[in-house]
């Protein structure tokens, strides 16, 4: 079945949370970007799924939900703290 | 490691333990702190002094939520710790998440402190984030054995870009020793699979009978979170399980994952508190029964009733004539018990419990 909407939100929240602090993801607050937004959290998400060896399509599909949910250290795995 | 390869520019970095977590002995929080410590002394030029007041270069807290940086930690879970890459100020310093539960204790109810610690401890000292599963510097913490804890070799060539190390080379595994060498001995072996693996410190030798070649692993390869040397292991092939026993602890796995819950102490099997490691064990399918051998001793174990069987121990040598007071290691194939003892092997009818033949310990690597 699709996935409940709330749900499929809730784990993108999660998601860019996740991006954000370890990946450098920026999102653009205005709407005008929605498009580029959604290009860019892509790109992140390769880059995520790259440096833990998974498969890299970008997608949030369910591994990578997973391996966002392990407990970690809070450093970035791209970026030092500035 | 970080942009522009911050570093500590001396040998003696000191360190301060500003304050304490509830869920651990005080104690146990500074041996913990120490051993990490130690863990990367043992491989660079770097000494570190514990001080009691004033700034230290690595300051280590425990704090939950916002605690006055810019990264306030997330509750249970998630984030369990930080620390800042060497500089002034802030610089090298380490902060836990007080939300988590720390232990001291490899078990899946707490975060062990000396592994987290370890960790936020290589970023103290100029490390970044390794991509390597099974490294010390993996971003996810994973529950692992932290007696004789080592440094994986990404570890290793890190911190060594960084200090590079001025004394004998840093402490790294034994080589593997020859396939054919005369003198080869194991620590243990079982069968896996309808696979045979015979391990030696973190070394594994894997005979498939669908491969003429023996495949040359490493233990962390299979299982990262069980650190090399294992005294004893076998498969209960009914229930798809190895048991591997190390000191007085043991571990279940099926395939590549270990069961949750281990490791647990031999004595939950039925031995002795006398009892504080196994050399060998051994599963009959037939009878169902283990047979653990301790010195001149061996138990059987019955897996079904998973309890000791009445009468044992009984001494090796009175059960099964000719090979011996001790062995090392020990596995079934086709009808027969194979011992190890040194570099030699004893093929045992297992019925008969009559000696076979004996032969060199790798006549299985096609010598």
């Amino acid at each position: 079945f699709p996935a409940v909407p709330e749900k499929k939100e809730e784990d993108t929240q999660f998601a860019k949370k996740y991006l954000e602090s370890f990946y450098d993801f920026k999102e653009e607050k205005s709407s005008l970007f929605k498009a580029k937004n959604l290009n860019h959290m892509a790109d992140k998400i390769r880059e995520m799924q790259s440096f833990f060896g998974l498969e890299v399509t970008g997608e949030l599909n369910r591994k990578t939900l997973d391996m966002m949910k392990q407990p970690r250290c809070g450093i970035p795995d791209v970026r030092s703290y500035s | 490691t970080f942009p522009y390869s911050p570093k500590w520019k001396k040998e003696d970095v000191t360190y301060r333990i500003l304050n304490y977590t509830p869920d651990m002995l005080q104690a146990d929080v500074e041996e913990a702190i120490a051993k990490a410590f130690q863990l990367w002394s043992s491989v660079t030029p770097l000494r570190f002094t514990r001080v009691y007041s004033g700034q230290a270069d690595i300051m280590i807290s425990f704090a939950a939520g916002f605690h006055g940086d810019f990264y306030s930690f997330d509750g249970p879970g998630g984030t369990l710790a930080h620390a800042y890459p060497p500089g002034s100020g802030i610089g090298g310093d380490a902060h836990f998440d007080e939300d988590e539960n720390w232990t001291k204790f490899t078990t899946y109810s707490g975060y062990n402190l000396f592994l987290v610690a370890a960790h936020e401890l290589g970023h103290s000292l100029g490390l970044g984030h390794s991509n390597v599963f099974g490294a010390l510097m993996y971003p996810i913490y994973m529950a692992k054995d932290t007696r004789d804890y080592q440094l994986h070799q990404d570890d290793i060539d890190g911190i060594q870009a960084l200090y590079e190390p001025t004394r004998t080379t840093p402490s790294k595994p034994p080589p593997r020793p020859e396939d054919c060498d005369p003198h080869l001995t194991f620590d243990a072996i079982t069968t896996l699979r309808g696979e045979t693996l015979f391990f030696k410190g973190s070394y594994v030798w894997r005979k498939s009978p669908y491969f003429s070649e023996i495949e040359h692993d490493t233990i962390s390869s299979f299982w990262p979170s069980l650190i090399g040397g294992f005294d004893a292991a076998y498969e209960v092939d009914k229930t798809d399980r190895v048991l591997f026993f190390k000191d007085d602890q043991y571990w279940a796995v099926s395939g590549y994952s270990i069961e949750s819950g281990f490791p647990k102490p031999i004595q939950s099997l039925g031995f002795p508190t006398s009892v504080r490691k196994v050399d060998a064990a051994v599963h009959d399918h037939n009878t169902k029964k283990t047979n653990f051998f301790v010195g001149n001793k061996y138990w059987s174990f019955n897996e079904n009733t998973q309890s000791m069987e009445r009468g044992y121990p009984r001494k090796i040598a009175a059960d099964f004539r000719g090979i011996g007071h001790t062995i090392d290691a020990a596995f079934q194939k086709n009808g027969y018990f194979y011992f190890f003892r040194g570099s030699n092997q004893y093929q045992v009818d297992i019925k008969k419990r009559k000696l076979i033949r004996t032969m060199k310990s790798n006549s299985w690597f096609n010598c």
